[in-house]
């Protein structure tokens, strides 16, 4: 697809198609087809007495089948530039909406998401991911970090101390994802802060996936005897949150720097400034 | 130290697999907001207090009896800034925005701040007047149900040389200028 429209800086500059999707990143004279999307899992429907058989729920993510659901086709753009920050804000339908940005002197993207409230008109649970889809070879290896310390290679359908016979394909690769998730091949690596944990995974190579939201219509029979289908003003909840996207020359190459860029944007967005407001009558220069 | 303690016995209580998760019942889910906000509120008066201290170079008198001076700034978290939510920015033709880094080192952060105009004007502790930026909330969040604000942009601007575990406040005050308000590229 054509390029419609890009963001951007010095450092690192997004490219949009025609469709409204993300569709390349560019960093340091080097661009990598970079997609996102949002698409979803229905949650599966099983019978709580056979073990194997559970519905997806609360403390499970077990989805129906593997194959996932596309949200929309094609996405309403709006630029906003300016000196300060670049921003594209997306709307994907009625539920999922999205502010690109990019501020001007950050080597990252920002990908602030608002997903809910989940449809279920259709009697149908639903798990909202986000997808990242790059074309960096991957061979089934990524890492995902461990409470924001060191980060932990995954390989996917394999552990590395049993022998794995993967009965679901989706959920049997997804790993908690607390501040990090990344790939890499010998020339490039992308990664994604998160803003909060999250489930994450990559279901096929240069893909990186994170779930957002999730509305499900039965008890996975854990414990909490409910179905994780919450309300608030007689409506499904909405979620809001953040993900930083990171793209750089991986380490087996040119940069050694790439992942000391990104445990400095980590600190940076997960201990943030504190903020605090203050009403006050005087004049500036009674306040100085 | 009791204000302090709320935060303690609330961060224990939020270290439950099921806080943690997200996997508590509902019901479970508001008693700890609930009980998170309190703990916000009761260690706001500890900040405040320092805070007071810190900006205005005063040093604490405890002594008995002694009534307590009154709070020259109020210093107030606005919790739901993630939704573009703020009372005071929406609210104050003058406000102060104090900028804590809690980084051991020091910080570049772009600030956004919620506002109903587009006519503020930011200045630094050595009175320079710092460029701001004006991005319109986009449409999803505006269209929330239970999002009831006048606020229609986010302020932008550069906080630059925070220091290290230090703070620097900023002046934003409304002005009678009228700006042009943002406009988005047109469609190609």
């Amino acid at each position: 697809t054509s390029s419609m429209t890009s963001v951007g800086n010095e450092y690192i500059r997004l490219n949009f198609d025609t469709n409204g999707f993300l569709s390349a990143v560019t960093v340091e004279g080097m661009t990598r087809i970079i997609s996102q999307d949002f698409l979803y899992y229905e949650g599966a429907v099983g019978n709580n007495m056979e073990f194997r058989n559970r519905s997806s729920g609360a403390y499970i993510f077990r989805p129906q089948n593997d194959s996932m659901k596309i949200t929309t086709t094609d996405v309403d753009i709006t630029v906003y530039r300016g000196s300060l920050v670049e921003e594209v804000h997306q709307k994907f339908n009625n539920w999922i909406s999205q502010v690109v940005r990019i501020y001007s002197q950050k080597n990252y993207a920002e990908f602030e998401w608002l997903v809910g409230p989940i449809p279920v008109d259709d009697d149908i649970g639903k798990e909202i991911i986000t997808r990242f889809d790059t074309d960096i070879k991957s061979e089934g290896m990524f890492f995902t970090d461990s409470n924001g310390r060191e980060m932990i290679k995954r390989l996917r359908n394999h552990r590395d101390t049993w022998n794995l016979e993967i009965l679901e394909p989706a959920a049997g690769n997804y790993y908690p994802i607390t501040t990090k998730i990344a790939l890499e091949d010998d020339r490039a690596r992308v990664a994604i802060l998160t803003d909060r944990a999250q489930g994450g995974s990559s279901l096929r190579n240069g893909s990186l996936e994170l779930m957002v939201h999730r509305r499900l219509l039965h008890d996975d029979a854990f414990g909490v005897d409910e179905a994780l289908n919450e309300t608030a003003y007689g409506h499904g909840l909405i979620a809001r949150g953040t993900h930083y996207l990171m793209v750089g020359f991986s380490q087996k190459n040119d940069s050694p720097t790439q992942k000391a860029l990104e445990r400095f944007a980590q600190l940076e967005v997960t201990l943030p400034t504190w903020k605090f407001f203050s009403k006050t009558n005087y004049t500036f220069e009674e306040w100085m | 130290l009791p204000h302090l303690s709320f935060m303690r016995e609330t961060m224990g209580i939020m270290q439950h697999h099921d806080a943690v998760t997200g996997t508590e019942k509902q019901k479970v889910a508001y008693d700890y907001a609930k009980r998170l906000e309190v703990a916000f509120r009761a260690c706001g008066a500890n900040t405040r207090a320092a805070l007071n201290i810190l900006t205005t170079g005063d040093k604490p008198k405890p002594v008995e009896g002694h009534k307590p001076r009154p709070v020259k700034f109020e210093f107030k978290t606005c919790a739901l800034l993630n939704i573009s939510l703020c009372d005071v920015s929406e609210q104050s033709e003058h406000f102060v925005l104090t900028l804590y880094n809690p980084l051991s080192s020091s910080l570049a952060e772009y600030i956004r701040v919620p506002v109903p105009d587009n006519n503020y004007q930011v200045l630094n502790d050595k009175g320079a007047i710092l460029e701001a930026q004006y991005v319109p909330i986009p449409r999803g969040l505006m269209d929330l149900v239970y999002r009831h604000s006048k606020t229609k942009y986010d302020m932008v601007f550069f906080a630059d040389e925070l220091p290290p575990l230090g703070y620097r406040s900023y002046y934003i005050k409304k002005t009678k200028e009228r700006p042009l308000k943002p406009v988005p590229d047109s469609p190609n």
